[in-house]
């Protein structure tokens, strides 16, 4: 299982929240305008946010972040 | 299994129930107008809570949350 | 497998009941309108019920509880 | 494996039937007009049995019991 | 894997044959008219046969039993 | 794995072939009019055998027995 | 894994080719005109051989054997 | 996985060739026209040859072999 | 997971590409005209090239190799 | 699971990073215009990062990467 | 998992990168026009990439490498 992310602006984040008792960000990657991310569900992301514009494929369809 | 949250105004909460005997929120996350949460089912979560005006993707398609 | 329910009212209320030779309710989470609840079946949920006026999605479709 | 049983009028019944070498009911539970059960198959459950008249949803699509 | 048995009168029996070298009933369930049953092969149950007028829902579709 | 078989008359036969170096009949149920038989493959039934005029189920369709 | 075959006349025969290094006939069902025999691919059967006027269905369709 | 051959003329050869480091012929079988052939892959066929004019259906569809 | 290669002309050749650290040609097999071969990925075989005219079929769809 | 890039100018990156606790980049491979480049995921992969001039290809469809 | 490879002019070549911490290229094969290669994903190729003019075929469909 992996989302796929596009950067509509730059400074858009995708950040991977931990799987287990605590759920904290372990980890937040920077997109530029663009840039494209595709990142998987791990042992250690169970969850993930996405800020800023940009459009985020999931199995459910296309979606845009941002206000 | 993951469901997909994104918030339609600020203060919209994805909580996350335990697993096992009892039944309690172990997490919940804020999320503010436009952000994105991706929250998969884990050891951890069995069930999830979505409140304020948030769209919610599920395997059983698109549903909004909120009065 | 896990089953959503958006309530349509205050109060509707989504009971687990026990997995095992008893079958009795081990915990029932209580819905506000517009909140939406995603269940899954688990080591202690082998069945549940729904009260009150809600949306039920389950993997034959749609279906409104409440008379 | 679930089913989805919706009750049309009060004292609907589903009804588990024991797996195994004997076939008898463990447990029958009662619903009220608009209420919903889901009911997984289970380790104790091999069959099941529905009186009175309510919407039943399984992989085959939709029925109805009653007269 | 289960099917889903309609009764369209009283005294449809829904008969399980045991697995293994012999085959014998080890048990017949009656239904009354409207009543629905939905029963599992199991690890005592290698065949089912049904008597009476009943609609009986397999993977196959939709049959009637009955002259 | 199952087939389902309807009899369209009387004294219609499904026999169960053994599995093994061996190939002979280990059982032959007989149907009535209207009957409905629902049979799986098992550790004991590697093939089937269906005589007289019956509707015969299988995953590739309907099909008619008999002259 | 099955195949399902129609005798469209008498004399129909569906023979058994041994699994392993060599390949042998270990077993040859003799079909009468509508008589339908359903076969699994075993531990000792590889593969099967139809000869006579027949209906054979497989995972690839309906085809006739036969000149 | 299993492949169909019918045989278009006499003669028509469905041959295996064997798995493991070596690549030779372990068996043909002949068919005579009109005979069908049903042949798994299998721990000895890891490719398969067929020669003379023959129908041949794979999971890709349908294939006429001969020239 | 197989290939089917049907070849357009004589001296077709389908060569199997060990797998491994090492990546050298283990067989080649010449098919005439008319000729199909239906051949697996195995233990031994990673890869597979073909050369000459042949109309070639994968899960992808239907190729033509050859000028 | 893999995904597909096709550089649409010179200088793409595909950068894999890295699976556990931390998050880096293990290797970025360079890109030409024209060349395809195909990328599991694996067991030193959990995300990919995409820069450039780019058709990315994943089960989520088709998305092209750059401003 | 495996992609096809056919080339449209001589010199096209499928590199296969390395599974594990590091990556690079462990063989590169070398296709003339209108040859064909259908190469797997295996515990030594976790990557791929296809230089030259050539037609590939993944899950995600049907895409031309070159300028
Ligand atoms: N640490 C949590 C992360 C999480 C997953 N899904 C959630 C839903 C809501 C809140 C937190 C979560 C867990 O492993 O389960
Ligand atoms: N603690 C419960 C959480 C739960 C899952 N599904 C439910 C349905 C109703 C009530 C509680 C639940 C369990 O593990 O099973
Ligand atoms: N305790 C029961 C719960 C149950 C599941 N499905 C049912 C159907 C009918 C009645 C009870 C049930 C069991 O584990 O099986
Ligand atoms: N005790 C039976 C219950 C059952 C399942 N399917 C049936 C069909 C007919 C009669 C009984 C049954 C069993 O475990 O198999
Ligand atoms: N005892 C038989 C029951 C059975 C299953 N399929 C059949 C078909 C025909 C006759 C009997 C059967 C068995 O376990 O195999
Ligand atoms: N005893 C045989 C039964 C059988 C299955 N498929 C067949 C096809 C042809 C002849 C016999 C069979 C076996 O286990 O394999
Ligand atoms: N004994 C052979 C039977 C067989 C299967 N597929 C074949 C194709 C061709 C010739 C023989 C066969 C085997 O186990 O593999
Ligand atoms: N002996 C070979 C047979 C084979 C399978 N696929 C092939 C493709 C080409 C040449 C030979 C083969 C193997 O086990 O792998
Ligand atoms: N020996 C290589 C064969 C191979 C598979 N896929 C490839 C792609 C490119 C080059 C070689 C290959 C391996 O096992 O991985
Ligand atoms: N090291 C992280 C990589 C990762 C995967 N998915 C992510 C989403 C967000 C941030 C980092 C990641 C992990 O194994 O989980
Ligand atoms: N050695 C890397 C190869 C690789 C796979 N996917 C990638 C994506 C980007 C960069 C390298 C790779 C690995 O096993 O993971």
């Amino acid at each position: 299982d992996y989302i796929v992310v596009k950067a509509l602006e730059n400074g858009v984040t995708i950040s991977g929240l931990t799987r287990g008792k605590d759920t904290k960000f372990h980890h937040s990657e920077k997109l530029d305008k663009g840039e494209i991310m595709i990142a998987q569900f791990t042992e250690h992301t169970a969850a993930m946010k996405i800020r800023g514009r940009a459009v985020v494929l999931t199995k459910f369809g296309s979606l845009e972040a941002g206000e």
